[in-house]
């Protein structure tokens, strides 16, 4: 099926790539995330969930930067883009040194009492985007698409938990925040981000 | 089915980012081949096809650049890597300014006599390659889209032609070089490659 496919494509064209540690001189998420807490300064307290947070909104409605979430447009916008996570290089099927860049964030939470900021691995599965967009043009064919996008969603999730959970390598270095987006009585995916932390 | 899953996906994931000219300051390839070929000092004639050339194998096998191919593995290869062509940077779905990145290469080749370098912009379906690793593990899942990876193949081919022929701002920017590379009675790709220029 339409879901099952796309998780294949996500979970071997991108998390078998960039998350594992490799033999060679590529450095897996784990590591990445080690150096990037030592350049930055951050405290383990500070980066609870050391891992990728991959949102998978069912609309696959995601915008280009998580700070760019309707849920920010206030005075004081609690999520940020944090620069210094390193690229993979990774020569692939013709393109020579293809890179592979990953997304840190940092956000403003009150605990105790007083501010502080939480840092996060985070992106949208940029599949869902992709098929979302697929849906949007005139042809009867994505009219199709477009009828089935929910359960195609839902089953590139499932499908994709699956494939995760059987992978010893990497199962420790993601999690999956599948939600309804097109609900309004849910929170808002940037407070579901915060929650998980 | 899961050929035109693919297919949509490296349209609206892919072709669709880095083929069309866009109005603001990302280039589209049209404009980054004119600057490469300015850059590079390459004459018209030596860049007879101006196009992103997408190969797609029947097997899904591409080598991490064209010029490993097995073909290459003697004297005097003629199929080399360019450096020079300019990446397009895109912030998508969390990702800040992720990189699209191409490839160019040169082909020696024998023409009226004496010896010139035709270039090109090629790689293979990245896609398809990311379908043949889906094929490799034990699982049963694996054991059963390895029996069905060439119609899987064959049918993103035949989804993807479609979906380009039927958009006006990006078919004559790419062709796509679909041949069965498990045939030793057909051409090497890189026979096929510089044939096609
Ligand atoms: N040659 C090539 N160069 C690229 O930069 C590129 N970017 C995408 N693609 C192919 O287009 C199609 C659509 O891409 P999408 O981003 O929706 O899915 C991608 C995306 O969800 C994820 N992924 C892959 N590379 C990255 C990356 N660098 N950053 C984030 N996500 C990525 O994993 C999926 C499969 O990737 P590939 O199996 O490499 O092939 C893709 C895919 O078939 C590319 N192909």
């Amino acid at each position: 099926d339409h879901g099952s496919a796309l998780a294949h494509s996500f979970y071997n064209g991108y998390l078998r790539i960039i998350l594992p540690a490799r033999g060679d001189y590529a450095k897996g998420l784990a590591q990445r995330i080690k150096d990037y807490m030592k350049e930055a300064k951050i405290n383990e307290d500070d980066f609870p969930v050391q891992k990728l947070i991959v949102l998978i909104p069912s609309s696959g409605n995601v915008f280009p930067l998580l700070s760019d979430e309707p849920s920010q447009a206030c005075a004081d916008p609690p999520v940020q883009y944090a620069e210094g996570l390193q690229d993979q290089l990774r020569s692939r099927a013709g393109i020579k040194e293809r890179v592979y860049r990953g997304a840190a964030y940092r956000i403003k939470v009150r605990r105790n009492g007083k501010i502080s900021f939480l840092y996060t691995i985070a992106e949208g599965a940029t599949t869902v985007l992709t098929l979302r967009e697929s849906c949007l043009t005139g042809t009867p064919e994505a009219e199709h698409l477009r009828k089935h996008k929910a359960d195609i969603v839902a089953n590139f999730y499932r499908a994709l938990q699956k494939l995760i959970d059987a992978d010893r390598e990497i199962k420790h270095l993601v999690d999956l925040l599948y939600y309804d987006d097109e609900d309004p009585t849910q929170p808002d995916v940037l407070s579901l981000l915060t929650d998980h932390l």
